[in-house]
């Protein structure tokens, strides 16, 4: 479903040139479980960014269900972005004047679902990971792991099929994020696409398809 | 060297009561090395703060070097937060306008350092931390493990002999992350002391004594 050609992300500081990507190529297909590793600076957030249509290539060609996303119009990568993909951000990117309730319901504004159902489809979200009682807080009343799984709610509430997290555990204690990594594991076998970027051996062996980044190149992908 | 008594950090949410710390104790003693964990919310970045000087508690008493905060003035506060304690925040809090370099440099331009240095000490943390070829990227243009070792070479730029580290190798690989921890190691033989926030039992079994919160309460100290 997703055809990434030779994909470069190339940035040019002063007269430093940083190849965050370097001639990256990957196809992933529906209902794929894919882990990323590899060293911090390697790459990972990058090849997120991109195939989740937050940012473009510098170089090469990316497919969506064998569209070019360059030839897309506004409102067909606003559908990809809002409904068929889910980001969890490293940085969680939480709006701060909005509660957890609120940040959660972001993304279903764009849906056709009425507001009571919506409200109900934040709370389930953030039942899931363990927020109920959190629901009135703002970020900044938060835990920094608390944050992370509003970030996982929000990334889940519109039910999108293809979910790419990018280091979704590494603010949880090690329970925490085996329910979240169990939860992952349902999804994945109700049929969804997932992407997980970790830095840890235990979350990236859950996955079927392993891949390592090293230096904005694709060195593994078994 | 620190001892906290009886403390307590209550937040009022509307009618709900969020006790963060429920009546903690705990002293701290030079050259301790001690690593706190539990799960996510019970506590730890709240205590850190406190210990830190960057939050009061609701109740209890906090006494640095035997003199209590609470009857400091501003500058015996300022003395402690930018050159007694060096602080490694969760979420980085990097000045976002200034380059690494910048950010590494900002707690010691209250020292009696001159310019040169300032440079040379900025320059020296950001190459232990990896990142000699990163010294003029902004925050906008680190990955994420970027950014928290610049947040962990401000922390001790200046050299202070407290180290409060919260979450220190959460977004790292694991092989950047042992070269952190191992020069941890390193600042505590020279003497120095220090607290680490941590959920990775790899990291808190380095440590000599060990913390654990639950529900904002200790329930480990040994
Ligand atoms: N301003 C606030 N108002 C209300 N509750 C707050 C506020 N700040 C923090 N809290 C609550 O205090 C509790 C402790 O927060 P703290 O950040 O210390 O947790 P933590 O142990 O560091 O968690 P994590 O491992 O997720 O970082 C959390 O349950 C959080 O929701
Ligand atoms: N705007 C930018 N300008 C220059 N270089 C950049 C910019 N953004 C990112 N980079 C560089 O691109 C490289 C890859 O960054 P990326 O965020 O993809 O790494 P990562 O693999 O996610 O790392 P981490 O595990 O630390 O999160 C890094 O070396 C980073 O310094
Ligand atoms: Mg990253
Ligand atoms: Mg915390």
């Amino acid at each position: 479903i997703i055809a990434i050609d030779s994909i470069s992300k190339i940035y040019h500081l002063g007269d430093n040139v940083v190849k965050a990507l370097d001639d990256v190529s990957i196809s992933i297909y529906e209902n794929d479980f894919i882990s990323i590793m590899g060293p911090s600076g390697s790459g990972k957030s990058t090849l997120m960014n991109i195939i989740g249509c937050l940012d473009v290539p510098t170089k090469g060609v990316y497919k969506f269900s064998n569209e070019l996303i360059s030839e897309m119009n506004d409102s067909q990568l606003a559908n990809i972005r809002n409904e068929k993909i889910g980001f969890v951000f490293q940085t969680f990117n939480l709006l701060p004047k909005l509660t957890s309730l609120q940040n959660v319901e972001v993304p279903l504004i764009y849906s056709p679902l009425g507001r009571t159902e919506r409200l109900q489809r934040a709370e389930e979200a953030l039942r899931i990971v363990g927020l109920s009682d959190r629901m009135a807080h703002k970020p900044s009343e938060l835990s920094g792991g608390q944050r992370q799984r509003v970030a996982i709610a929000r990334a889940l509430a519109n039910k999108p099929s293809i979910i790419l997290a990018d280091e979704p555990t590494g603010n949880l204690d090690s329970k925490s994020g085996v329910e979240i990594l169990n939860f992952f594991d349902e999804l994945h076998k109700a049929g969804n696409t997932l992407i997980i970027v970790t830095h840890e051996e235990s979350v990236a062996k859950r996955a079927k398809r392993r891949v390592e980044l090293f230096d904005g190149k694709i060195v593994v992908d078994e």
